[in-house]
Parts: C-alpha cells; structure tokens; sequence
C-alpha cells in the first residue's frame, strides 16, 4: 500500500513553552491562547493530552523571538490561577511529514518514528492531523532528521 | 482580521488510548504505532506532550470499534517495556474547526476554547496544525458544541 507523503518540513524558528499542573476545568485553555493573541504571539503547534487528578499540561510553540514576551503572559496566567507552573525550551525543532490523504497514517507515523529511533533521535513532542504528523526533536538533530526523513519516503532533500 | 474557519467537524466514532509512564528515549512511539499498523488499527489524532522524569504519555484515539484491539496491543508493549500504564475511554467525541492559511491560528484557537468554556464543555486534548484545530470532549456534548462552533465562525448548521 502506497505511503502518500509528499513534502517534509522543518521548522527551526519555534520554541517550546510548557504550561503544566493547570486546573483540568473550562476556561483555562481559553484563557491562555485569549491572552497569547492579545499580545500577538501568534502559536503554531498546541498539544495537550489527556488530564490526571484535575491537573493538566498544554505545550505549544511559539517563534523563539517570542519566548520572553509568552512567559511573560503565563507567568501572569499563572499568578491569577494560583496554580501551575511553566518551561521554555528553545533548543528544539519541529519536524513534519505532509500527505495527502493519509488514512493509513499509521504506517506513515511508524516508519517516521522508526528512523528516528534508530538514529537515536529522540521525539519529544507529538501532534498529528490527517494530512500531517509533526514531531518537536532537539533542534541539533534537525538536519540529519530531515535527511533521513526524505530519504525513507523517496523525496529529494530540496 | 478575518477568522478564516471554512468548516466545523465532528467525529463520534473514535475513542481515546492513554499509554503513561513510558520510558521517554528513542523507539517506543515507533514500537506502538507499528504494533498498532501491524494488526490494521488506524489512528486519528496522536497527542505527546513534553516528558518529565524520563518518562513519558502518549494519547492517539482509534474506532471505537478498535478499542479492545488496541488495548491488547497496549498491554503487550507495557509488558515488553516493563513500565507504564494503559486506559481508555469511549466516551469521547473529536470537534475540529479547519481553515486554510490560519497563519493568525491563536485567534481562532482562543474563540473556540471560549464558547466551549461559555457552556462548561472540558477539552480533554487538543492538537493542531496550520489548518486544524482538534479538542476531544465529552461526546455527550458532542451535538452542543458542534452548533456553537458553527454558530461563532458564521458558519450554518450543515
Ligand atoms: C486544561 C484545559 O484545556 C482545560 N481542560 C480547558 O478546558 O480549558
Ligand atoms: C515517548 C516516545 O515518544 C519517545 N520519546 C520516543 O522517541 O519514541
């Protein structure tokens, strides 16, 4: 069965921001991307999974020029919650595999995860859509990701 | 600005797969997604957060249909990995608002997380990319949310 990828990004200019043990209730993802906009930090990946214990995480990336500004907001965020607390990593990249038509985008996310892994890279971070799978790696291994990502979908490194 | 959302979607047929507790190094997302491609699950939304302590959790969502399928293949791997833990939850529905070129994705992410917090609807996950913003919720909130999103992007009831 065809694995349909057909463009492999690489995003070097985001950072990781972490917002973690935040109250698990409505109103509090609101809060945080409301007060992110005011300020127009604009965000690309946002990435929470499933809470514990009424806590939660949400991780989202901002443009690394950004990264003072956005902890700025959560810090306040924060305060106001009396809740929680945050980290910000600038070290990272975001890498990416486009498809059209990934129904069977589980094989895509293995083989992708497999190359990885077998370069020792590791994938911090995960979020998928039906045309995209991106993974947050170091950004030190972004170039040889990228390679190895190309290359096991038949692309030409542009 | 204009708010780009050109459709609202909603999903009633997947559920929810946690793996917690993981060991955060190279190979194990690409163990459980080829374990799970091995025995033809297919996987909508992939959602992992940053790890802490070494470890990690990773969340996907599968049919409903899949669920015991999966939780078998999970607890296989939990095994072999000597670690973790595995729940799961049918209850569930994905609600994703798409647009093309949501470059200014923050203002709708804030707008959506705002009329579900309005009406005390939790997002349980959340995972986005350029064009796509996902929240699983409770699916018996499901109907509600999927008319407020419509009605907040002028979109008509389909
Ligand atoms: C953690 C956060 O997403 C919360 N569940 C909310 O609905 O806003
Ligand atoms: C947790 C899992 O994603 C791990 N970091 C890996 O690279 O496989």
């Amino acid at each position: 069965e065809k694995l349909l990828v057909t463009a492999v990004t690489l995003k070097k200019d985001e950072a990781r921001v972490t917002v973690s043990d935040i109250p698990d209730r409505p109103g509090i993802a609101a809060d945080l991307f409301a007060a992110l906009g005011d300020v127009s930090i604009n965000v690309d990946m946002i990435v929470q999974s499933t809470g514990k214990d009424n806590l939660n995480t949400i991780s989202f990336t901002v443009l690394k020029n950004d990264v003072l500004k956005a902890e700025k907001v959560v810090k306040e965020l924060l305060t106001s919650w009396g809740a929680g607390g945050a980290s910000v990593d600038k070290n990272i990249a975001i890498i990416s595999a486009v498809g059209v038509g990934m129904k069977s985008h589980v094989g895509i996310a293995a083989r992708m995860f497999k190359v990885l892994a077998e370069n020792g890279i590791n994938i911090e971070m995960i979020s998928t859509s039906e045309i995209k799978i991106s993974c947050v790696i170091r950004d030190d291994k972004s170039e040889e990701a990228l390679k190895l990502i190309y290359s096991i979908f038949g692309l030409e490194n542009a």
